[in-house]
């Protein structure tokens, strides 16, 4: 059975708010290590990968391997019952119908009960190779959020170079263009705000600000967010969770013919 | 132009 109880049922909220408007049906991965999610969006253009280790529960307690195979419109709608500073715990048994969520009020005696009915999915597991990245850029979360949505505005695409000037981000539309460059930046005062750029070779990609733009939802669950780049690859797009859990989003480039 | 390239051509099938 798998018992996972979670001090914050805010961070689940934002984990399936942040992924929710890109992937529909989702098999959680529960195994002894933790809950674990992998989904591509429909047009097979992005994946999602979510990791939220053991050690994020307390006391965490899977048995066997579980897959619970969750709408997440219901699981939205559930989750909306928690109220923020609710403890969240998952429960389910070993060959579910259902799972159970329940929310307990750290401050009165509440306690809500609900369960979502599983579903069964036939879902396609991908093998994510282990990359060695050109350029690997860690910046503020927010500031990451803010490039994309300004330049969404003119185009529905971005140019990422990555060089030894910087990381620029470019777009080219029918009413003009724009770019955002950014250097290597450290703030001492609030680290938070740092910009680190390393790079073993220069880059140069294009991408979709529409998934940008949704990948951008997870913002409010980390300061910071990594981007990992490499000519011709996949964009990873990484926001890191406490104990070692994260939300992973790779996102396939435009390459021209 | 750009195309639109899908993840599976970057990520195998388990």
């Amino acid at each position: 059975m798998l018992e996972a109880r979670l001090e914050q049922a805010n961070l689940f909220k934002k984990v399936v708010d942040a992924i929710k408007d890109l992937v529909q049906d989702c098999n959680f991965d529960c195994n002894d290590s933790g809950i674990a999610l992998q989904a591509m969006d429909n047009s097979h253009v992005a994946l999602v990968s979510m990791m939220l280790r053991s050690e994020s529960f307390a006391p965490f307690r899977c048995d066997r391997n579980i897959a619970l195979g969750i709408n997440l419109t219901s699981l939205t709608k559930v989750l909306k019952c928690a109220q923020s500073d609710d403890i969240l715990t998952l429960k389910a048994e070993d060959a579910p119908d259902v799972v159970e969520l329940v929310f307990e009020s750290a401050e009165s005696d509440r306690i809500s009960e609900y369960s979502i009915k599983l579903m069964d999915i036939d879902q396609e597991h991908l093998g994510i190779p282990e990359t060695d990245y050109g350029a690997t850029i860690s910046m503020p979360a927010a500031e990451f959020q803010r490039i994309c949505r300004d330049l969404i505005a003119l185009s529905e695409s971005v140019s990422i170079e990555c060089s030894k000037e910087g990381v620029k981000f470019a777009c080219q539309g029918d009413i003009g263009s724009g770019a955002v460059t950014l250097r290597q930046h450290t703030n001492v005062d609030k680290p938070e705000m740092n910009v680190e750029i390393n790079m073993s070779e220069p880059v140069s990609l294009t991408f979709s600000l529409k998934y940008l733009v949704n990948f951008c939802k997870a913002s409010g669950l980390s300061n910071q967010v990594r981007l990992c780049l490499s000519n011709e690859v996949p964009l990873l797009v990484e926001y890191s969770l406490a104990n070692n859990s994260h939300l992973r989003f790779y996102l396939a480039p435009k390459i021209g013919d | 132009t750009q195309n639109q390239r899908s993840i599976l051509g970057f990520f195998s099938k388990k």
